[in-house]
């Protein structure tokens, strides 16, 4: 046996003019992310037990794109989604469409275990959270001035595009519009911005 | 979007990932963070968690190819994570973490930078944005 090991991450594509003090702001609750993960497994927390408790602490902290944080739809409102995967058996529960649960990743967790499904979306997955009492939350509670500037920009590009960072618009990177003639599914390789 | 990978003493490995999904996104859109073998994949062999754009983890099933080429190819873990990076996404950018049941850690991107950070029981521990 190797032992244990852990990894996090806050989501790829990153704007390379990010301010270093976001950056730091960034290592900082990667670190204490991975710190909470090594505590558990040095108390021989189960592997599936740990990762719900890492994403949680993620979903808690509005740095990152997923729960408190979440990017917003064209409308201004959050929908969140996410699942969980347990190597031991392959169980698997996600949840698609939530707009009122404090923790996504836990209502997962709960369709893995508790229901016969794999996947519940929606009403029907808030519906499940509700009466298995998980922590609900009012929508605005995952909505962030930072992310209601990012829609205005999103809007005036008329685009979709990162999550948590308002391109430079000419600059090539990923994390800019780049108009390309690159089509996927029938449309501009731009519309499937990064999350 | 973030994610969670690990492997626990006993080798056995899980995988999680949340997300808001895209700026400005059409209501009711669903991305590959929820879909299992696409942005969340976790077997006997390794655990795996995606981030980028949806669509094009979506299509090239990122995480359970990390998974099968490991199983069909018997690639090493971060052999695994370099190759799917490098043939299965096309055009599309993205970024993932992996966990192997031997105790191994990796991860790979494709695009500028990716939030990330692993550690392992020998000690080993990394955070990093940029390449």
């Amino acid at each position: 046996m190797g032992g244990w090991a852990i990894a996090v991450h806050g989501g790829a594509g990153v704007d390379p003019n990010l301010p270093h003090e976001r950056q730091e702001e960034a290592k900082q609750l990667l670190t204490r992310c991975l710190n909470l993960g090594i505590s558990a497994l040095r108390s021989s927390l189960s592997a599936i037990d740990v990762v719900e408790l890492v994403v949680r602490e993620l979903e808690s902290d509005p740095l990152f794109n997923s729960g408190r944080g979440s990017a917003l739809t064209g409308k201004g409102t959050v929908e969140m989604e996410a699942s969980i995967m347990d190597g031991s058996g392959r169980r698997c529960g996600a949840v698609s469409g939530l707009t009122m649960v404090k923790n996504p990743v836990s209502l997962a967790r709960l369709v893995m275990d508790k229901s016969p499904h794999s996947y519940l979306a929606f009403s029907g997955a808030e519906e499940f959270g509700r009466q298995q009492g998980l922590e609900m939350v009012d929508n605005s509670y995952f909505i962030t001035e930072d992310n209601v500037e990012m829609l205005k920009l999103a809007k005036e590009a008329n685009t979709i595009m990162y999550d948590y960072r308002i391109p430079t618009v000419g600059l090539d990177t990923c994390s800019a519009v780049v108009e390309s003639p690159l089509q996927m599914n029938g449309l501009p390789i731009s519309v499937y911005a990064p999350e | 979007t973030v994610g969670c990978v690990v492997v626990d003493s006993e080798g056995r490995c899980a995988a999680a990932t949340s997300t808001g999904g895209l700026m400005n996104k059409m209501t009711g859109r669903i991305g590959d963070s929820p879909l299992i073998g696409a942005g969340t994949y976790a077997c006997d062999l390794c655990g795996v968690s995606c981030t980028g754009e949806g669509e094009a983890i979506i299509r090239g099933t990122l995480s359970r190819d990390v998974a099968a080429v490991m199983e069909y190819k018997g690639l090493g873990l971060q052999e695994a994570v370099d190759y799917v990076i490098q043939e299965r996404l096309d055009e599309g950018k993205a970024g993932l973490i992996a966990v192997s049941r031997n105790g191994e850690v990796a991860y790979g991107f494709n695009c500028v930078g990716m939030f990330r950070g692993c550690a392992t029981e020998n000690g080993f521990m990394e955070v990093g944005i940029w390449e």
